[in-house]
């Protein structure tokens, strides 16, 4: 079957499918193995400001990674969600599939996983994820992910507090935020 | 994100996720990128799938898992990625999003909303190099 190998991977981040297809057609290495490879590249070439470190600030500035490999042939997972302080997040996530009976790990006790397994801790900031944060936070906070709170998280920044009056299902699938396209997204 | 599919020398299937998730986040937020059948889910016996977008809304609707799914029932990887996706759109007509969908037998196909084109990678011996392919949105 000439179909196989094969890799396939969203967005055209050609470095990392290129990666992924040398692991598992020339290395003749698992299908795991060029899925965790292949992310590495990602992790490490920032692809798009949407993978690896100094990236998608949160509100306070600093840089969280999510990550999850799956082997199909053994239905087994590891996956790190909030990743802190640590930049090789598709690796954490392959040590809690291969040492671990475990599937998510979340947080700061990921970062202790991680730790402990031999990962380096440190920031995942840069000078110009900083300067994106300091942007949002000059522009009022916005755009942001709050909705049915007081002060106005549409032109304030929070604190923000439950809104006193009631929510209608309409308020509950407001989205004020633009997100999921090209250069933004999960 | 990346999202990525693979299937091995020995017919084996995997799939995984890595991202920094949505700017100006609320501290703790999680996408769908490490949540099984949401960011991604592989099953050896069918196939696999790996979407992107905007996590908040597809980890509701487990669009790899969905799609995955809808390959077992034998239809082909881009019809799986297009129906996972209209369960999404359904209920969130804004929704921005796209899925790549492979299946057990090296068949792949893509499927997006809420873009004019969704852009993917795939390299297997026939292509010979890595290739960039592009599929009309939803």
């Amino acid at each position: 079957n000439s179909m196989i190998p094969v890799v396939v991977n969203t967005w055209p981040f050609i470095n990392a499918t290129e990666k992924a297809w040398e692991t598992v057609y020339w290395k003749k290495m698992s299908a795991v193995d060029a899925v965790e490879r292949g992310c590495i590249v990602c992790e490490k070439e920032q692809c798009d400001g949407t993978v690896g470190y100094g990236g998608s600030p949160d509100e306070n500035g600093e840089t969280t990674l999510d990550a999850m490999i799956m082997d199909g042939s053994t239905m087994n997972m590891g996956a790190v969600g909030a990743l802190r302080r640590v930049k090789n997040a598709i690796s954490v996530a392959r040590h809690v599939l291969d040492y671990t009976q475990h599937s998510l790990l979340v947080g700061d006790q990921a970062t202790e996983f991680a730790v402990s397994m031999g990962f380096k801790e440190e920031p995942l900031e840069t000078n110009a994820s900083t300067k994106i944060w300091q942007q949002w936070k000059q522009n009022n906070c916005q755009p942001n992910f709050w909705m049915n709170v007081s002060p106005d998280p549409a032109s304030t920044c929070g604190p923000y507090k439950p809104a006193t009056k009631g929510l209608t299902s309409k308020q509950h699938q407001q989205r004020g935020v633009k997100f999921g396209g090209e250069g933004n997204h999960d | 994100t990346i999202g990525m599919v693979a299937i091995d020398n020995q017919g084996k299937i995997a799939a995984g996720t890595s991202t920094n998730g949505a700017s100006h986040k609320i501290p703790g937020r999680v996408g769908d990128s490490p949540i099984p059948g949401a960011g991604a889910y592989a099953d050896g016996e069918v196939g696999a799938a790996a979407a992107t977008g905007d996590g908040d809304i597809m980890m509701r609707f487990l669009p790899s898992l969905i799609a995955v799914e809808q390959l077992r029932s034998g239809i082909t990887p881009s019809a799986a990625g297009e129906n996972a996706l209209r369960r999404i759109v359904a209920r969130y007509p804004d929704f921005v999003g796209g899925i790549v969908v492979l299946s057990i037998d090296g068949q792949y196909g893509a499927a997006c909303h809420g873009m004019n084109t969704f852009k993917y990678s795939v390299c297997n011996q026939q292509l010979g190099e890595v290739t960039v392919l592009e599929v009309p949105c939803l």
